[in-house]
């Protein structure tokens, strides 16, 4: 459970301030299938960063299953977004010396699974996504579909709690996408993992549970 | 004029080959508005890359106006590409230490024109792509939609004959979308620019005047 009290999120550019979140006040329970909808600019990223606690906001208070989250412990925090969180990024993010199955194994190497079962793991996620026989390509050596599926792979290798994903079919065939968002709503039905998109898909849209609209930085109705 | 005759593409990964193009053959008009469409790793950007002389390809011939391109003229190509041809790349590719301004700058800095006159021009462009107020962020301070349209703004500033797009609409709403494509179209009716999109969106798809597909690195009827 995801809950969002008051939060501002504000950039500074220079002596410029830039509001990019305004008094966002919002709650995700578990096993929501949610999508996040606005025009670009709109603040959709900015809000996922937060809810991944990969940014902090400026003014207001973020609670995760009920725990008040501070932003100075950081490794606290960082242990909590590796067991809990799965984050797809708009433009990727992957390691660009490693190869599609070192940047998906890339997880587990914290975990307690040996070579074998991790080796396991990331093919069977990579067969997930169609890339499997891709696995030995770098980033530079895919396509800009098939990078984008080595970051869903990524998100979902470890087996998290929450799944964030920035524009996830942005770089993706009509078949490809709907593939991708099957594994996701099964994930979703079979094993309650909760799913946040940011999306101009109106595929994803349509086959979310819940819609929340952002514009300028505040949600709508 | 653009002529692809028996064009092949093949990467190689260590030992590994991999045919990218097979054999394709294509004629491309001055006027068109072509969509290129097929699945993630067909090889659109691939063909992309060829008909925007970044890459060579592997055999067979490409003919510009009538004249055959040879590849060992570096500087002679290099020239061509700068007076003719626009690129909108499927990751952007912007300049991370310079700001929206300069990245849209950056290809009139090689013509006559004046600092005023570039500067007018600039701000024309990324007025039409609705990001003039964003001018002085960098890449890393911009949403992802907005660093698509730097790139789109890049790609038009010098008025080339040709834009070879990439996914243009990936990372954009519906609205701001249909906005940029009212503008090539714009561009395409009233100077004759020839527009070849890569792109899954069926927005774009529905308004070319061909669409081209591919799969498996082939042309399909
Ligand atoms: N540098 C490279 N080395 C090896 N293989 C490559 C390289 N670049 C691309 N490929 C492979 O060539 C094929 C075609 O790639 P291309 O990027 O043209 O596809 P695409 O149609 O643009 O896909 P997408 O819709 O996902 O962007 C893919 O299978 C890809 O993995
Ligand atoms: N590091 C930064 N510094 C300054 N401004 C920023 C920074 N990052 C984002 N912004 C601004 O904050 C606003 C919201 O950005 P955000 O990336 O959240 O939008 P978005 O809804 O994800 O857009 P898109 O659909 O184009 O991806 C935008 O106007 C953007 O220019
Ligand atoms: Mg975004
Ligand atoms: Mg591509």
């Amino acid at each position: 459970r995801i809950e969002f009290e008051n939060i501002c999120k504000t950039y500074s550019l220079g002596k410029v301030l830039i509001p990019a979140l305004k008094n966002i006040n919002l709650n995700i329970t578990e096993g929501e299938f949610v999508a996040i909808s606005g025009p670009s600019g709109s603040g959709k990223t900015t809000l996922l960063n937060l809810i991944g606690l990969i940014d902090k906001p400026t003014s207001g208070t973020i609670r995760f299953e009920e725990n008040v989250i501070t932003y100075n412990g950081q490794s606290k925090l960082h242990r909590l977004r590796q067991a809990k969180i799965g984050f797809i990024f708009q433009s990727f993010n992957l390691i660009p010396v490693l190869n599609a199955f070192e940047n998906v194994e890339y997880p587990l190497l914290l975990t307690k699974m040996s070579a074998q079962q991790r080796k396991k793991r990331v093919e069977e996620m990579l067969d997930e996504v169609g890339i499997l026989s891709m696995r030995t390509h770098k980033p530079r050596e895919l396509s800009g579909g098939q990078r984008q599926r080595v970051a869903i792979a990524r998100a979902l290798v470890h087996q998290p709690k929450i799944v964030l994903a920035d524009e996830p079919s942005a770089n993706l065939d009509l078949q490809t996408a709907q593939d991708i968002l099957q594994l996701m709503a099964k994930l979703n039905q079979e094993e309650n993992v909760s799913f946040i998109f940011s999306t101009h898909d109106p595929q994803i849209v349509k086959i979310a549970k819940r819609v929340v609209s952002i514009r300028d930085g505040k949600l709508v109705n």
